[in-house]
């Protein structure tokens, strides 16, 4: 853990009064190597250390006689403020029908949080959604959301694979309203933020569907790259909120302060495993305790 | 390098940056440093193109790690060749089996597909479709059946049907989660009981996009199933999958396959010069 790193580094130092400068460094190097380890971006890590070192020094972290701590604490105060406060909830139309569109790349998650958040909404705001299967690439995806769908008891509406995304989401739009589906969830097919053709593709989606949300789903054990796929994700869609998964996992979840600093995107859910029910709101000073580590 | 013109800090602390950003880990990423900062020194180098050529060479070093590196599949010549596909959760086991055997069919291999996760949603179903795909069988049993009776069955099957190879597609799961991981030794035994020596390679499915958990990964399956080679997917990304040679640094495990997007033919034998190339492309 980051104290005990700290520790270590300041075992040569203590006894001498007070630490210099070059101890503070010493301790931020602890600090930015803990960071990366915690797969934060390498561009955050060096900014955030430094506001780290600016507040050190300006909390007399010199003269304190549990200076290894202190800076911990400074760590996970910064951490927490980045992170943001309470999780900010998700947008409903006061009428009509609300729409959100999950997005992403491939594996990270998309297809099962379709079905989370689904059954979070039904159950926490009573509404009755619709899920829509624009997957039509990824061979079974239409079947795995039909089967999840299934499970839920919750409709879900297709067109098989021979019909165009932009086809399956405007006939789903007007399926919706005929059925009285207050909420339609659009599950995407997984695609590289890269991938020109297939972001084209997401934009006519957006321009069709006009979501009330676009939920960008991020594996919390991404690496360097999160910094790229959320960026790019944001700057060509205007990303209005970010589920991190797989956090059932061991990874600390660096990502989610890279993505955070870099986008300044909310992060509204964490996924916790792959049954149904497992989705919780974001918890910030939870995220900040684990990547802290 | 283009725009250095000789070799200083800022140099060292660009390329130190080119391997951090690429997910190789901080302490291969520092061993790596020293290496080449003491060789620059003790050679006195000073051209760019000298420069490179350490550069290549220190990285080709620690992925050949002094012993014959064998990026080839481990097939048995005379018999049935298990593989089986392990990893977390949705990094590529299935559409990799998918194009394993696709390649394997096309250098003359009779091939088989298990479908061996027998819990997702949709699972049986997508490995059914490349099957499909590739032109071969695939041996499936209900949803909720118990993976190592799905091995077992494929196994006596691919035997009568005198199978080459037998691809073997697990569920994915967290390294986390104690329980799946038992359930995959199991897996691991009935196919070693089935056949000596199988499976003859344990492949673990790794993300580009995955970050220093990825080193978990390998440490958790190696341990549960003799992990023989790793896939690197998605390099069709912005990722470069830098963990695989910090993998390979620590624990010794080679990169066999990688693959660079969603068709059946994206797939290619793991090439650690192509893979250096990339990493400053
Ligand atoms: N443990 C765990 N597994 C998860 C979680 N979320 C999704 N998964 C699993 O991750 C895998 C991929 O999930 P999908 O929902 O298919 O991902 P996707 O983004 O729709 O994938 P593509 O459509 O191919 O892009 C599946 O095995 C899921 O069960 C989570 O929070 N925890
Ligand atoms: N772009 C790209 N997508 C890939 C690549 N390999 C796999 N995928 C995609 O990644 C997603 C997940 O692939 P799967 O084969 O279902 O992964 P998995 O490991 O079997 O997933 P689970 O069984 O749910 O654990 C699918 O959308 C695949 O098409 C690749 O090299 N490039
Ligand atoms: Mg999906
Ligand atoms: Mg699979």
């Amino acid at each position: 853990s980051l104290s005990d790193r700290l520790q270590q580094a300041l075992r040569k130092v203590t006894g001498r009064g007070s630490l210099t400068e070059t101890d503070i460094e010493t301790m931020m190097r602890e600090v930015r190597l803990s960071l990366l380890e915690a797969d934060v971006n390498y561009k955050v890590v060096k900014d955030f250390t430094n506001e780290v070192k600016a507040k050190a020094l300006g909390e007399r972290v010199l003269k304190s006689i549990t200076p290894g701590q202190q800076v911990v604490k400074i760590v996970f105060e910064e951490l927490k403020q980045v992170m943001g406060d309470e999780a900010e909830g998700l947008r409903f139309k006061a009428q009509g029908t609300t729409i959100f569109m999950l997005v992403g790349l491939n594996g990270h998650g998309k297809t099962t949080h379709a079905g989370k958040l689904a059954l979070y909404c039904r159950r926490k705001y009573n509404k009755n959604p619709l899920l829509v299967a624009a997957d039509v690439y990824r061979p079974a995806a239409i079947d795995q959301l039909v089967t999840i769908g299934k499970q839920l008891g919750i409709p879900t509406f297709e067109m098989g694979t021979s019909y165009k995304p932009e086809e399956i989401v405007k006939k789903a739009l007007d399926y919706a309203k005929e059925n009285k589906h207050d909420l339609v969830i659009i599950d995407t097919a997984g695609r590289f933020h890269v991938n020109e053709e297939l972001m084209e593709e997401l934009k006519r989606l957006k321009e069709i569907a006009q979501p009330d949300e676009i939920l960008l789903t991020v594996d919390a054990m991404t690496g360097q790259d999160a910094v790229n796929v959320s960026q790019s994700f944001h700057d060509q869609l205007n990303v209005t909120g970010v589920i991190l998964t797989k956090l059932d996992g061991d990874t600390r979840g660096g990502a989610a302060l890279s993505i955070r600093r870099v986008t300044g995107v909310p992060i509204k859910f964490m996924g916790l495993g792959e049954k149904l029910d497992q989705l919780e709101i974001f918890h910030p000073e939870r995220m900040a305790s684990r990547i802290l580590g | 390098f283009e725009s250095y013109d000789k070799i200083n800090d800022e140099l060292f602390d660009e390329l130190e940056e080119i391997f951090i950003m690429a997910d190789i880990g901080v302490n291969t990423v520092l061993e790596l440093m020293d290496q080449i900062k003491s060789d620059v020194r003790i050679r006195n180098v000073s051209s760019m193109k000298e420069f490179q050529s350490i550069i290549i060479d220190k990285i080709f070093s620690i992925y050949v790690k002094d012993e014959i590196v064998d990026t080839n599949l481990n097939l048995n010549d005379n018999g049935l060749t298990v593989i089986l596909f392990v990893g977390v959760n949705g990094v590529g086991k299935t559409t990799s089996i998918g194009k394993i055997a696709y390649k394997l069919k096309n250098e003359g291999k009779k091939v088989m597909l298990a479908a061996g996760d027998t819990f997702r949603a949709g699972a049986i179903d997508q490995l059914k479709i490349w099957a499909e795909r590739v032109g071969c069988p695939c041996i499936t049993k209900e949803p909720g059946s118990d993976p190592a009776s799905v091995m077992y069955e494929a196994i006596q099957e691919a035997k009568k049907q005198n199978i080459d190879v037998l691809l073997c597609d697990t569920a994915g799961r967290l390294q986390t989660k104690v329980n799946l991981m038992k359930e995959l030794e199991k897996v691991h035994r009935v196919i070693s009981r089935e056949v000596p020596n199988a499976p003859h390679e344990t492949l673990l499915v790794i993300d580009a996009t995955t970050g220093q958990n990825g080193m978990n990964q390998a440490k958790a399956f190696t341990e549960a199933t003799k992990v023989t080679g790793i896939v690197l997917t998605k390099l069709d990304g912005t990722a470069k999958g830098g963990i695989v040679l910090a993998i390979r640094n620590e624990l010794g495990t080679p990169i066999k396959f990688v693959t660079m997007g969603e068709k059946i033919t994206d797939l290619e034998y793991f090439d650690i010069e192509q893979y250096i190339y990339g990493l400053f492309s």
